[in-house]
């Protein structure tokens, strides 16, 4: 046995009348019922109509109907002033289906030959939010916010709301509300609207850590407070603003608290009202930065890239020495430095120091010697000069070679040599001549 | 060396002293590693020495100060063409001694340079023969612990063939003058080179700097009239003696 999919409805299709392209039979009752998949309508266009006009299409006519009702009877040429044509313009139907009834009478028209008509339809998705509202009064589609998606739609509501199990309506209920986009906007149920009574609402922001919350709060700020000697108290209703590690705060009144840098990746808010008074609540913006590291100071011999005026969390600063110099931490020489401003604001690493390189000893000289001309303890820029002991050793081509202490911790000769120079003997050339001086 | 003088001080820093058993030779530094010699002193009934058996001496123109060898020998590099089987035959006589450590150089020991390849001797050039040799005095030969030495001109090949073919003619055995050869002396005699300096150095000098143009290689008697002292051309061996430095 083989499986077989369930028949899904076409979308899009062509009718064509009998025997298209050629002449229509006489004495037709033809029925075409249309159908696409629910949630879309269908838009028919005619390619072509040949059919015999007559007054109200009372002869030959192809009729339109959505669940029963016309939609358009229709006959004639697109060329032709006679009949009832629908020339380019497409039908739509408010539904799904369509019905097309093709009749023709027992007579056709001796000279011409009515071919009848061919037509294409295809499934196209209904915007259900965009419907009116019933008048039946049973209220729109949707109660808050409606979201038409293909074939169909969906109900949602804001926050503080939850659909109902009808799906279309909602209900008020705004515990758990987590927001952890780096910037959004959050309101009191039916804000800038009363809410209903008794709402007990939480909101709680909390972004990455490493990033301070700002609360900005609308200027249209209404909850109920109570005027005493003490000042204004909020004893039923209140928003209550929670930080870590901070006092809560409570707020109430007609003024805005405007602007709130929490300094904190997360902030709670609980809104609470009674069974009684008016309160029409509250909306804010909330946004959120990075935070702010210190500038990392400088270093001796040495430059910190980048350098903008601020530093925050996740920038990088790098560290490299002036040209002789070499990087050192803890007292270890290291290949090269780099630290992040971290989420607490601090630098994951403190700053190295750049140490002045040394070439180390130079190379001993066989038959000859080294001597320091400038510098210190083989430092870089140093120079030293070897020398062959003479005269029973001399350099080729020169009588000293001059060697500096160069960046890469070689010793270098001007002629940008590495290795140590070489002393060749003398040869044949005593130091004590024997010499006569009688004749 | 007959009728020579003993040498000052530092005047032939480049003279060696080889003493093989009972034997005495002499030789000359060429590098810091290297000794020249004759084939001859190095070589005895046909074959090699032993390098153990060569002790070198230098530095000193006394033997009698030198208590210990200066250098070892590492190995012995005889000319691969001498062979002197029946001793009359010194063509290629020219050897070479590599020590087993260099030496520093100072006043008292010093290379003495090398021709260039195929370098010509004029005759009549003065050179220094030197050696620990035996001394002739009134016809008599003294052994010596003085380094002594003297100087000889160059003479030229026809007049020295002469003096060797009288020889031949006498009836005596001698050996061939060959090309790698030359001679040096005085055709009154007195002055010579003798038994004990071969090995040792012929120096021609060039604007003050000696080179060794010669080996002591033999001669009929010693500083005999109408006789002349046989070296060995080294300038006829430049290129043997680099190849053999650098191959080893």
């Amino acid at each position: 046995s083989m499986w077989l999919p369930d028949s899904v409805p076409a979308m899009y299709g062509e009718v064509q009348s009998p025997e298209y392209p050629q002449p229509y039979p006489p004495n037709l009752q033809e029925q075409w019922d249309l159908s696409v998949p629910e949630g879309y309508q269908i838009r028919l266009t005619f390619t072509h109509m040949d059919i015999e006009a007559s007054p109200g299409c009372y002869y030959d006519a192809l009729t339109v109907l959505y669940n029963g009702k016309v939609l358009g009877r229709f006959c004639g040429h697109e060329n032709s002033a006679d009949g009832h044509h629908p020339g380019n313009h497409p039908i739509l139907s408010p539904g799904n289906k369509l019905t097309l009834i093709f009749q023709t009478d027992n007579n056709n028209p001796e000279r011409h030959q009515n071919v009848g008509f061919s037509a294409q339809y295809q499934a196209i998705d209904i915007d259900e939010c965009s419907a009116p509202e019933p008048v039946d009064g049973s209220g729109p589609l949707c109660a808050q916010i409606c979201l038409n998606i293909l074939g169909s739609y969906i109900c949602s509501c804001h926050h503080g709301y939850e659909l109902r199990s009808d799906q279309r309506t909602c209900v008020l209920s705004c515990g758990g509300g987590i927001f952890d986009e780096p910037e959004g906007h959050l309101f009191s149920p039916g804000y800038p609207n009363s809410p209903p009574h008794s709402v007990s609402c939480q909101y709680i922001i909390s972004v990455e850590s490493g990033f301070i919350i700002t609360l900005n709060f609308s200027d249209n700020f209404h909850i109920e407070s109570v005027n005493t000697e003490q000042g204004t108290k909020c004893p039923y209703h209140w928003l209550q603003v929670t930080i870590p590690d901070r006092e809560p705060i409570k707020l109430c009144g007609a003024k805005s608290p405007g602007l709130i840098v929490t300094n904190s990746n997360t902030v709670t808010l609980d809104y609470h009202t009674d069974e009684e008074g008016l309160s029409n609540g509250w909306s804010l913006d909330y946004s959120t930065h990075r935070v702010n590291c210190p500038p990392p100071g400088n270093v001796v011999k040495g430059r910190v890239t980048p350098n903008p005026t601020q530093f925050f969390y996740r920038d990088y600063i790098f560290v490299r020495c002036d040209q002789g110099y070499k990087l050192m931490m803890n007292g270890q020489e290291i290949e090269s430095f780099s630290a992040m401003c971290q989420s607490n604001g601090q630098w994951h690493l403190p700053l190295p120091e750049c140490h002045i390189i040394d070439c180390g000893e130079p190379q001993p000289l066989l038959n000859g010697g080294v001597t320091f001309l400038s510098g210190f303890q083989n430092q870089y820029r140093s120079v030293i000069q070897y020398h062959c002991n003479e005269p029973f050793y001399y350099f080729f081509g020169s009588l000293n070679v001059n060697f500096t202490c160069e960046s890469d911790r070689k010793w270098r000769s001007n002629n940008d040599v590495v290795v140590s120079p070489l002393c060749i003997p003398v040869c044949g050339q005593p130091t004590n001549h024997i010499t006569g001086i009688q004749r | 060396i007959t009728g020579g003088s003993e040498a000052p001080e530092n005047t032939i820093p480049w003279q060696v002293l080889l003493t093989i058993s009972a034997g005495r030779g002499g030789g000359m530094v060429i590098a810091n590693r290297w000794i020249m010699t004759a084939a001859h002193v190095v070589v005895h009934n046909n074959l090699p020495v032993s390098s153990e058996t060569v002790h070198i001496y230098m530095g000193l123109n006394d033997v009698k100060t030198l208590d210990h060898p200066t250098a070892y020998a590492a190995s012995i590099h005889i000319h691969p063409n001498y062979t002197n089987t029946n001793n009359l035959d010194f063509n290629n006589d020219i050897a070479l001694i590599k020590l087993k450590d260099p030496i520093t150089f100072n006043a008292s020991i010093m290379p003495i340079c090398l021709p260039e390849e195929r370098d010509t001797y004029l005759t009549g050039l003065i050179g220094l023969v030197s050696g620990y040799g035996l001394t002739k005095n009134n016809s008599r030969l003294f052994s010596t612990n003085k380094l002594n030495y003297v100087l000889l001109p160059v003479v030229e090949d026809n007049i020295c063939a002469k003096s060797i073919t009288s020889v031949k003619d006498a009836g005596k055995d001698v050996p061939n003058l060959t090309n790698n050869m030359f001679c040096a002396g005085r055709p009154e005699g007195g002055k010579d080179s003798c038994q004990g300096d071969s090995g040792g150095p012929y120096a021609l000098s060039d604007h003050g700097r000696f080179w060794a143009a010669g080996i002591v290689s033999w001669g009929v008697g010693c500083g005999e009239k109408g006789r002349y002292g046989v070296y060995t051309r080294v300038a006829n061996y430049v290129g043997w003696i680099k190849k053999t430095m650098q191959e080893n």
